[in-house]
């Protein structure tokens, strides 16, 4: 499904070139669970941001299901993400002044589909938040934030969910029930989930995990089947 | 140092009242160390905010070495924050546009400090961010920023430090020498410090922790000297 070859990602600064991702290859089969792990730095967001289609990398090749995505126009990289990607920022970008239910119909509404309100009325229970649908983010705390952009992120049923320390906000126990609806999501409907975290109880609920150190892959353990 | 009394926090939605904060009784004293956990809407940094001075009670009093702060009129509260505290949010608030070692020079221009540039820079040396000074948020990872910002709560040697998941978006290693810096800090200049975590391992660096629930404070544990 997804195959990166030879990614490599430079930014050029005033204080010269920041080498966040250098020649990366990967390969991720439809309806994995994957775990990213490594240091703050490392190139984490970067290459999920690249997996994502928001970024394109500096040299190497991209392909999904076979199209090399990274060469795209950007409108076409971006009817791609609303129908194919499901995202949860590291820092959730929620948009101001809009409810927890319009924040989690607006893909919905992207992709034209119809009963939107009530799939997002449903989405926000699976995430424990149905008593928060007409907050605006200024009246949610960090973790109910999280869990809007989380239940945004899902209701489209995406093919890819790409989520950025999903759990970063989320006490234990709150933690444990997203990576829960993940895991069911894979197990039932077969999506594939990419996900960064720096907790080994999360990325315990993927079956492989990849470690990252300085813009490369330096790990990538598959557990045998639980 | 810190006293409440009877602190509320009730906010008023279309939907009814949200009882952020139900009856809480806290005491800290000067140069301690604790840590807050509890589920995601608990209220923890509806506490936080009213101990930084950033919010008021709905009702109760918060007293701050005896002072009751909860009643003094806003720029009083302002000048003291400045003074007092430093802060790590939950979402980091940094400003767009300004590099590394500008955000966190700007404390030490209000409160009129000579040497700001060299005191800044030493502190982004604490936190392992010297060679990227001259970046501006949107060039740093979210780790990056997150260390930015508890950089720039200490760097005007505040007599109290409030940090809502300071490691949130930090591996265990980055994460494990944060805590190092802010336990020598108080142990070696008796700074108080009182931080949100959901990861036990974060909280181990605190000799007290406080859990919440629903708005309370429903346990208080103080373990013996390590
Ligand atoms: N301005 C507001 N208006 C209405 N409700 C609010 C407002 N701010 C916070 N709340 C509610 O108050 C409760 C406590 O929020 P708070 O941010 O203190 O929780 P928290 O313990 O920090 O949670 P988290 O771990 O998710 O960050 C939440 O249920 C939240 O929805
Ligand atoms: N626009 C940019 N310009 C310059 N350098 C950048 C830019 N964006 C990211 N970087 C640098 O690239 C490196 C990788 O960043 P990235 O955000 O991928 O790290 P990460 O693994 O997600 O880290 P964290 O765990 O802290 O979120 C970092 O050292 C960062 O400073
Ligand atoms: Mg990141
Ligand atoms: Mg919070």
């Amino acid at each position: 499904m997804i195959r990166l070859e030879g990614v490599t990602k430079t930014y050029l600064t005033g204080a010269g070139a920041v080498h966040a991702l250098r020649d990366v290859d990967l390969e991720v089969r439809a309806g994995e669970f994957v775990a990213i792990m490594g240091q703050s730095g490392s190139g984490k967001s970067t290459l999920m941001n690249i997996l994502g289609c928001l970024d394109r990398p500096t040299s190497g090749t991209y392909r999904l299901d076979g199209r090399d995505v990274g060469r795209l126009p950007d409108s076409v990289r971006a009817k791609l993400r609303g129908a194919a990607f499901g995202f949860v920022f590291q820092s959730y970008n929620l948009l101001p002044r809009m409810s927890a239910l319009e924040q989690v119909e607006l893909p919905l509404i992207y992709q034209r589909v119809p009963n939107r309100r009530h799939l997002a009325a449903e989405a926000l229970v699976r995430v424990g938040l149905a008593d928060r649908a007409h907050h605006q983010p200024t009246q949610l705390s960090g973790g109910q934030q999280q869990r809007v952009a989380i239940a945004r992120s899902l209701v489209v049923n995406p093919r890819l969910i790409l989520a950025d320390e999903p759990t970063g906000a989320l006490d234990t126990k709150t933690g444990q029930e997203v990576m829960q609806l993940l895991t069911d999501l894979v197990d039932q409907r077969g999506i594939t989930v990419v996900l960064v975290t720096h907790e080994q109880s999360v990325a315990d609920f993927a079956r492989r995990t990849l470690r990252m150190r300085d813009g490369m892959i330096v790990e990538d353990v598959v557990r045998p089947s639980l």
